[in-house]
C-alpha cells in the first residue's frame, strides 16, 4: 500500500492511497484503503491521514477518522492522536499497521506499530527525510 | 503559504534476511523520488489534489510498492486494485475498489471525484466508466513481478501445509500448530 498526505500553499490537507491489497486474497475482500475513514482521510480543519496495514482492524476502529476525532475533540497534537490511535487503541485490539498524517500546520506523524514502514517527507522547512524501520 | 508532504509505501518491510542494501537503497530512492514529485507540484503553487495524485503515480509505477505495477496476486493469480482521494477543504472523496488493469488507480479515483456524483465505484463497472473517461489500461504482464508471484505460491503452500483453505492472517494458535508452516510466516505478509 502507497500513501501520501500534503499541505498546498492554500492550506488544503489532501491524502490519497492506493493498494493491491492482500496476497492471496478472494471471495471480493476489500480492505480499508477506498473506506472513508477507515484507511484514509482529510479534513483541513484537523488532519489528513493515510493508513496501511491490517484492513479489517482498521475499517472497525476507523483508524484515519479517529485520529481527526481526538484531534477535533480532545484538542490533542497531531503526534499525540496519531500515537494514540495506532500505538494504544490498533495494537492492542491486535491490529498492525501504521499512518502517516499530517495537521493545518504541516506538522507530521508518521506512527507505526509494525517493525518498519516505508516512509518519507519533506516538511516546511524544506528537509527531507525516509525511513524503514 | 508553506507546503509539506508525506509518504508512506506500506508497513510490511522486508525479513531482515532480504533486506539487502541494495534494495533499501531502491526503496530510499522510490520514495525520494515520489516525494520530490509532489513537493515540486505543491511549491509551483500546485494544488493539493494535483500533488497527490502525482505522488502516487510515481509509486504505482514503481513494482517495489504494493501498487499497480508492483501489486500482489490474489488468489486466483490476477491482480486487483483500490485507491481513495479525499480533498481536506471541501470533505469531497473519489475511491474505487477492485478494478483491474488500470495503469494508475489514483487517476480512476480522482475521476470519480470530479468526474461522477458518487464516491466509491467498484468492480468491472467502475472499469467501463473508466473506459469512458479514457482512463489508461495495462495487460497483465505489465503488473507481473517475480517476487510477488514467489509471495502468492508461498501464501498457497502456507494455506496447503496449514489445512486452512484461506487464511491470509494466522493467529499463534495456528502458527504453532503447523512447525514448518510457521517458519514462512511472515507477518509482514499480510500486508503483500
Amino acid at each position: 500500500t502507497v500513501g501520501v498526505v500534503v499541505l498546498d500553499r492554500s492550506g488544503r490537507l489532501t491524502a490519497a492511497t492506493s493498494t493491491g491489497g492482500l496476497t492471496n486474497k478472494r471471495w471480493g475482500r476489500v480492505g480499508d484503503t477506498p473506506i472513508i475513514g477507515a484507511g484514509t482521510y482529510a479534513d483541513s480543519r484537523t488532519c489528513a491521514v493515510s493508513g496501511t496495514g491490517h484492513g479489517e482492524y482498521f475499517m472497525r476502529y476507523m483508524v484515519a477518522y479517529d485520529i481527526c476525532a481526538e484531534m477535533k475533540y480532545q484538542g490533542r497534537s497531531i503526534q499525540v492522536a496519531a500515537e494514540s490511535v495506532v500505538m494504544d487503541k490498533l495494537k492492542s485490539a491486535g491490529g498492525n499497521g501504521g499512518v502517516i498524517a499530517m495537521d493545518a500546520q504541516g506538522n507530521i506523524a508518521m506512527v507505526f506499530n509494525t517493525p518498519g514502514m516505508y516512509r518519507g517527507y519533506i516538511d516546511i522547512e524544506g528537509k527531507l527525510f525516509t525511513g524503514i524501520y | 503559504g508553506r507546503v509539506a508532504i508525506a509518504v508512506h509505501g506500506g508497513a510490511g518491510t522486508m525479513k531482515p534476511s532480504r533486506a539487502t542494501p541494495e534494495l533499501e537503497r531502491a526503496y530510499r530512492e522510490a520514495l525520494t523520488v515520489a516525494l520530490k514529485t509532489g513537493y515540486a507540484v505543491l511549491e509551483s503553487g500546485g494544488s493539493g489534489l494535483d500533488a497527490a495524485v502525482a505522488t502516487i503515480r510515481v509509486m504505482e509505477d514503481s513494482p517495489l510498492f504494493n501498487a499497480a505495477r508492483g501489486a500482489v496476486f490474489n488468489s486466483s493469480g490476477g491482480n486487483e486494485f483500490d485507491a481513495i482521494i479525499m480533498d481536506g477543504d471541501t470533505l469531497d472523496a473519489g475511491a474505487v475498489a477492485a478494478i483491474k488493469g488500470v495503469r494508475n488507480p489514483i487517476e480512476l479515483a480522482r475521476l470519480v471525484l470530479e468526474r461522477s456524483p458518487h464516491v466509491l465505484l467498484v468492480g468491472e463497472s467502475a472499469q467501463e466508466w473508466g473506459r469512458e473517461q479514457g482512463i489508461e489500461f495495462q495487460d497483465p504482464e505489465y503488473f507481473y513481478t517475480e517476487r510477488r508471484w514467489k509471495s502468492l505460491e508461498a501464501a498457497r503452500e502456507r494455506a496447503r501445509q496449514s489445512g486452512i483453505e484461506f487464511d491470509p492472517f494466522p493467529t499463534q494458535e495456528n502458527k504453532t500448530q503447523d512447525k514448518e508452516a510457521a517458519k514462512d510466516f511472515d507477518p509482514s505478509g499480510r500486508f503483500g
